[in-house]
């Protein structure tokens, strides 16, 4: 319905308290160590035969508790980056960032690598440069998409695209259906 | 891992596309209070084992289950806020009296929002245009001719 | 006033003492 209008979410490295995209967003994995004892959490990681989380376990841990944990003065955590925000992914969009399926290695390519400028490390200038010139890149293709397809199966379209584009795409065939419907009186 | 029944109350208001209502999940919400419950006694142990004995090394794993603690307080308000998000637009959509397949997928504090809503919307739209009032409900599309 | 009604009725006063309380500030958008 036209008259719903959900929390929308948060731009940059903020989120919305409210958003259900932001809250699935921060349900994303990363990859994490812990840098101290968690005691009586051995349940959580599964693979562990112990009462307490280890230091120094490698787990897949959603964005939100990274966030939650990750202090840096007082370390509990630690972040590496996913695979597609390194340099050697960041060197393939440089080349060409209309070639990569970012749903696949995404789906929130944008949103997760914003969040990532929450955890401090010297990459972090590039990760940023990089997911802002690929969406650059790739911005234009959308638009082109979305304002020529009208009235078809557009799922060969969007099927490569991160949740972000998928949601520009959608604005702009809003747009294109909405201008239509105004050009026959309806 | 915690909080997984949290984040399928959202997973389930996703799926439900373009604003429809899916039926109050009122198992799931009591799953994550139990949760929530079981996770703040488990920290009000450790705090006080803590305190009394000096076992800062419990200070993580307090901070732990305290960040599932929000997590699931934000899901919960999320799933409920989105909820009357949609429950809003079936004024606009159906006008003041739902079909009996919607209501049936509400909870009576829902109902009970949306007529306090529909007071809401019918006082404002009552101050409007003069003596007269104006429903601004009316005539959401263009007539025909 | 409506909302936080609904809120503490049916989930913010059956959590722990110190998450009872929600801003719903944090529902517009920033």
């Amino acid at each position: 319905t036209q008259s719903y209008l959900p929390v929308p979410p948060g731009v940059g490295m903020e989120e919305n308290f409210l958003s259900l995209d932001d809250i699935l967003l921060s349900q994303e994995k990363l990859p994490t160590r812990t840098e101290c004892v968690f005691p009586r959490l051995g349940f959580v990681e599964k693979t562990s035969d112990t009462r307490d989380i280890p230091e120094g376990t490698k787990m897949e841990m959603p964005l939100w508790l990274a966030k939650g944990l990750y202090d840096n003065k007082r370390r509990l955590v630690s972040v590496e980056q996913p695979k597609i925000y390194r340099q050697g992914w960041r060197t393939v969009f440089s080349a060409d960032p209309n070639v990569v399926d970012l749903h696949k290695m995404g789906p929130y390519y944008y949103g997760l690598g914003s969040q990532l400028l929450h955890f401090d490390s010297p990459e972090n200038p590039e990760i940023a440069q990089t997911v802002l010139q690929t969406y650059i890149g790739r911005f234009r293709r959308i638009m082109d998409s979305s304002q020529n397809a009208y009235n078809e199966d557009t799922s060969a379209l969007v099927e490569r695209l991160d949740v972000l584009e998928r949601s520009l795409f959608r604005t702009g065939q809003i747009g294109l259906n909405d201008f239509q419907r105004w050009e026959k009186g309806q | 891992m915690f909080c997984e029944k949290a984040i399928e109350l959202i997973r389930e208001l996703q799926r439900a596309s373009d604003g429809q209502l899916p039926a109050f999940n009122e198992d799931g919400i009591r799953q994550v209070l139990e949760e929530m419950k079981a996770l703040y006694e488990q920290n009000q142990t450790d705090v006080n084992e803590a305190k009394s004995e000096g076992r800062s090394d419990l200070i993580p794993t307090i901070k732990f289950r305290h960040c599932c603690l929000l997590r699931n307080q934000r899901c919960i308000a999320a799933y409920l806020y989105d909820r009357l998000l949609r429950i809003r637009s079936l004024r606009w959509e159906y006008g003041s009296v739902l079909p009996t397949s919607i209501r049936f997928h509400m909870c009576a504090e829902e109902l009970e929002w949306f007529n306090q809503y529909k007071k809401s919307l019918a006082t404002y739209m009552r101050s409007l245009g003069g003596d007269e009032g104006l429903d601004v409900t009316q005539d959401m599309q263009p007539p025909k001719s | 006033a409506n909302t936080e009604t609904y809120l503490k009725s049916v989930a913010l006063k059956h959590m722990p003492p110190n998450l009872q309380a929600v801003d719903l500030g944090k529902s517009v958008q920033k």
